[in-house]
């Protein structure tokens, strides 16, 4: 693990006397192999490195018995503070239907994740509408129908019909029928798509979400800033739902999501069930991400 | 990388950082740059123009001679099994390399091997459909090895050339689902000598480091015999797969370029590695 690799190294070269700035940096030549191979991007691991770098020649680590430990620490907490807050968790407008929209590339999980926000919803005392704004994928409706029913939640559906249109007239059902808290489930997406990308603006535009989560796979390697800047720059989302964190990924997606867009980690979905989904812990992320 | 400069550290810096941005690898790109490095102080490389074909070649040599044709059989059917993580782009994939048989002229029968997510039969139908192929499935939760066998007796029977077999999405770390897979792997090759002719593990190109992991784990449980690099259109560059032959050698066979069953291509080794510098 990075712990054992970074006491190792900074024994060493304590070994050789009195800390200075180039062997710290040396020390964290480990640190950066070990971010990039947890994929968090490379400039953000660049510039996570040059503060490091700027914390750990301080006297504390350079007087030190365990700079080792002491470096690791300034780097958790670097890597926690970037990270933070802690999730918060999902908030809802009193009285009135908030609108929950939920965005992404393919197959990162949003339709599962879409029944997983309409499950917790309904535990917190919500009537949810589940709105299956993909009409592109072959049984994209049909799947969500069937996890709307597994739920007992009721799902929004057209047969055809444009995603905008179908998403405003699912906001005047719910209206309607007294469903208070609105997910659109929208179809996955490349941020460099730009008819699909305008097709979003207009979802937004029509429905005006209280929140916008962009989904995405904590396997994503580099590419995560790529899509996450994008979809932030066109959209302005609330937060970031990381999906598949029950696998063996280190998650450096996590890290590159939130210093690229600044928006936070609401959630982590740590399986295919729909009870499986978490709030998001920094601290445990970093834990991760570090090995 | 402007053309005709001197080599200094700050090319080699865009370069490494170019190549690992592209999900080569922090250690695989390390390795690469050693080499060039060398190769610079021998004299072999001189200038910035030589630096991008000198990395090029190198990357492109692991290629010669390497068999990127999927393995037919000599009698029909030939079997091909289709998996990987969730969302990966299986399906889909399958509908595509449906299509291409399709379009040679070939009778393909799709097995619906996914009997647990929602709505998967669905969808694997609805593609069956589309590309007109034949498709055989059971109920939501019945055993997976079931419809793969029924799918071979069908394919016998009706003297089907291709059959491809969708199995559930599933994460490389989940013991009893990557047994449930191998369980399947061996119901296959019991009804049909040499079956499954093909395994393949469709891998999503916007995955990073963690690729190398599913690729050896699914290939303790089931032998893969080549990566369907799906979602190659999008900014991702998929430079795993290069990274990852030092410890696995998988030859990746085709690349999806898209949602339609036409977004298929055979993988293009010089095509790929070229667009790694773009
Ligand atoms: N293991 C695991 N699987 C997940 C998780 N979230 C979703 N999945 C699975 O990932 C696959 C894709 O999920 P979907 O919800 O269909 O993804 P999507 O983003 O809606 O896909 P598109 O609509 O095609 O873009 C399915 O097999 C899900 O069961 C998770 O947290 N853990
Ligand atoms: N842009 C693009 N999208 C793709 C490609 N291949 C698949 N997709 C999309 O990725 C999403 C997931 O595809 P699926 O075929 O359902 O993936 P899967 O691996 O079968 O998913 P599970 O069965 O849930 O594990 C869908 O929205 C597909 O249209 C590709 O090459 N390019
Ligand atoms: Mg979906
Ligand atoms: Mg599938």
């Amino acid at each position: 693990s990075i712990t054992k690799s970074l006491e190792t190294v900074f024994d060493r070269l304590r070994g050789k006397g009195r800390l200075t700035r180039e062997n710290i940096q040396e020390g964290l030549r480990e640190v950066r192999t070990a971010l990039l191979e947890a994929d968090v991007n490379y400039k953000v691991v660049k510039d996570l490195i040059q503060r490091v770098t700027e914390k750990a020649v301080g006297e504390e680590v350079l007087q030190s018995v365990t700079p080792g430990q002491q470096v690791i620490k300034i780097i958790y907490d670097e890597l926690v503070g970037l990270m933070g807050p802690v999730g918060q968790p999902l908030t809802f407008q009193e009285g009135n239907p908030t609108v929950i929209m939920l965005v992404g590339l393919h197959g990162c999980g949003k339709t599962t994740t879409a029944a997983k926000l309409a499950k917790l919803a309904l535990s917190k005392g919500r009537k949810p509408l589940l709105v299956a704004a993909d009409v592109q994928r072959p049984a994209a409706v049909e799947q969500l129908k069937i996890l709307g029913k597994q739920l007992g939640i009721p799902v929004y559906s057209e047969n055809g019909g444009q995603p905008p249109l179908l998403c405003e007239k699912a906001v005047e059902h719910a209206i309607k029928n007294g469903q208070n808290t609105i997910v659109l489930d929208t179809a996955g997406r490349l941020h460099i798509d730009e008819e699909l990308m305008s097709e979003l603006r207009e979802i937004k535009e029509r429905t005006k979400p209280h929140v916008i989560l962009f989904v995405c796979d904590a396997m994503t390697g580099q590419d995560a800033v790529n899509s996450a800047k994008e979809f932030n720059s066109q959209l302005e989302f609330d937060g970031a739902i990381l999906t598949k964190l029950d696998g063996d990924t280190r998650g450096g997606a996590a890290l590159s999501v939130k210093a690229v867009t600044g928006k936070p980690i609401r959630y982590v979905g740590v399986g295919e069930k729909l009870e499986m989904l978490e709030e998001f812990y920094p601290d445990r992320m970093a834990s991760r991400i570090l090995g | 990388f402007a053309l005709g400069q001197t080599i200094d550290e700050h090319l080699l810096e865009e370069i490494e950082a170019a190549l690992i941005e592209a999900d080569m690898g922090v250690k695989p790109v390390g390795r690469l740059m050693e080499e060039l490095r060398r190769a610079c102080q021998s004299g072999e490389v001189t200038d910035a123009a030589g630096v991008k074909g000198h990395l090029k070649a190198r990357l492109k040599e692991r290629f010669k001679g390497r068999k990127l044709e999927l393995n037919m059989s000599p009698t029909p059917p030939t079997v091909i099994m289709v998996a990987g993580v969730n969302g990966s782009g299986k399906t889909t994939s399958i509908a595509k390399l449906g299509y291409m048989f399709a379009r040679e002229g070939k009778q393909v029968l799709l097995a619906a091997g996914d009997t647990f997510r929602a709505a998967a039969v669905e969808q694997l139908e609805i593609w069956a459909g589309r590309i007109g192929a034949q498709i055989i499935k059971h109920q939501t939760g019945a055993d997976p090895s079931a419809v793969a066998y029924d799918a071979l007796e069908a394919a016998v029977a009706r003297g089907v050339d291709v059959v491809i077999v969708d199995t559930a999405g599933r994460l490389h770390t989940k013991q009893n689902l990557m047994s449930e897979l191998g369980k399947m792997k061996k119901v296959l090759s019991k009804r049909i000598e040499h079956a499954p002719h093909e395994v393949l593990l469709v891998l999503d190109a916007t995955t990073g480091q963690n690729a190398i992991s599913q690729a050896r784990l699914f290939k303790e449980a089931v032998d893969i015999t080549g990566i369907f690099l799906a979602k190659l259109d999008g900014t991702a560059k998929g430079g795993v797969v290069l990274g990852m032959q030092d410890e696995i050698k998988i030859p990746v066979k085709f690349v999806g370029l898209g949602e339609k069953a036409e977004d298929i291509q055979r993988f293009d080794p010089e095509g790929f590695i070229d667009a790694l510098f773009d």
